[in-house]
């Protein structure tokens, strides 16, 4: 199902165990280039529980019938060590069946910011009590995931599905060009704003560096996702023109130390913009992944 | 980013209710050291070269 907004991937099992299923995708090239990835989705067929152990389950535990499944994004560095990052987790009931999906667009934000060449996606899949202790159910047993490869039919094998947005389309597009005025049809643009200190009363003989700063802001708009696009996430808001990285400034200020004056560095946090996005209200920011 | 958010983001760092009174800043304009000036360079440096995330 290639289309432009919706790739999917097809996944292997390397390793399944009773509760934990490790999953890989090859992600090169799913990807395309200048595009925003908005969510990844990983589906699951959840296979029904045949009736007699259901039956079992129900005499022994009758008021538990749900399991935990967690998913963890799973990065094996060069030097044979582990990273984990959990991103997603939900109670699952013995006596559903189909398709089950999670949100594994925080795994994938990760994978992306991995410097090339790029391992595979590998996605941790585990099966848990729904709670510990003495009460605690076995319906986590009785939680089992397809994973048919495309040797036996290719229906039930792990999928994943890419949602991106094209932002040549729905981008911003740099810096404005300074001789064209700002109007409502302006696409999404940085634009130079000269703040002038030596011009403020306040900072007189107080902000003894710098002189003034280019601040940028900004402007424009942005183009909005096809409804049928927009449908599947109701949950966030219109793309709207933001900053989307930002720098501190470095200042030289005048201090009373003493009974005189001394000179003393401070930096203000988020003062020049670097970059001006497209966003959506309401879209997660995503986590930097730490080296 | 206006006047007013980059005066209230300097009263933060300093810990000041409000800018110091004309005359005490009149008082002297103090010359930068030149470790002051070597900590402001590599700061401007640092700004240029490592973005934070915004909004």
């Amino acid at each position: 199902r290639f289309s432009q907004n919706f790739r999917e991937v097809a996944g292997r099992f390397l390793v399944s165990e009773a509760s934990t299923h490790l999953l890989v995708f090859g992600m090169e090239r799913r990807l395309p280039p200048n595009s925003e990835l908005v969510q990844a989705q990983l589906r699951l067929l959840q296979e029904p529980v045949p009736p007699a152990a259901l039956r079992q389950h129900q005499r022994l535990a009758p008021r538990s019938d749900l399991a935990r499944v967690s998913i963890e994004w799973l990065q094996v560095r060069a030097d044979g060590s582990n990273r984990t990052a959990l991103v997603d987790s939900r109670l699952v009931s013995v006596h559903e069946s189909g398709w089950k999906a999670f949100d594994v667009t925080e795994a994938v934000s990760f994978w992306q910011q991995l410097s090339r060449p790029r391992e595979p996606l590998l996605l941790r899949v585990s099966v848990q009590r729904e709670h510990l202790g003495p009460l605690a159910s076995s319906a986590h047993r009785l939680v089992r995931f397809a994973a048919r490869g495309p040797a036996e039919g290719a229906q039930g094998e792990p999928q994943l599905e890419l949602h991106t947005l094209d932002l040549g389309h729905f981008g911003a597009q740099g810096n404005c060009d300074p001789e064209a005025p700002v109007t409502e049809g302006t696409r999404c643009c940085r634009r130079e704003t000269y703040i002038d200190l030596q011009g403020l009363t306040w900072a007189q003989n107080w902000v003894l560096e710098p002189p003034g700063f280019l601040a940028y802001e900004c402007v424009g708009t942005c183009p909005q996702p096809p409804a049928a696009l927009a449908a599947r996430w109701p949950f966030l808001g219109p793309r709207q023109c933001v900053a989307s990285e930002t720098a501190p400034l470095p200042m030289i200020v005048s201090v009373q130390e003493g009974g005189r004056a001394s000179a003393r560095v401070v930096s203000l946090p988020d003062m020049r913009v670097q970059t001006c996005s497209c966003a959506s209200d309401g879209a997660p920011v995503p986590r930097r992944l730490e080296p | 980013v206006t006047e007013e958010q980059v005066l209230g983001s300097l009263l933060q760092q300093l810990q000041l209710s409000e800018p110091p009174a004309p005359g005490q800043r009149d008082a002297g304009r103090p010359v930068p050291p030149a470790h002051v000036r070597a900590q402001y360079v590599a700061l401007l440096q640092r700004g240029h070269g490592v973005p934070s995330r915004g909004k």
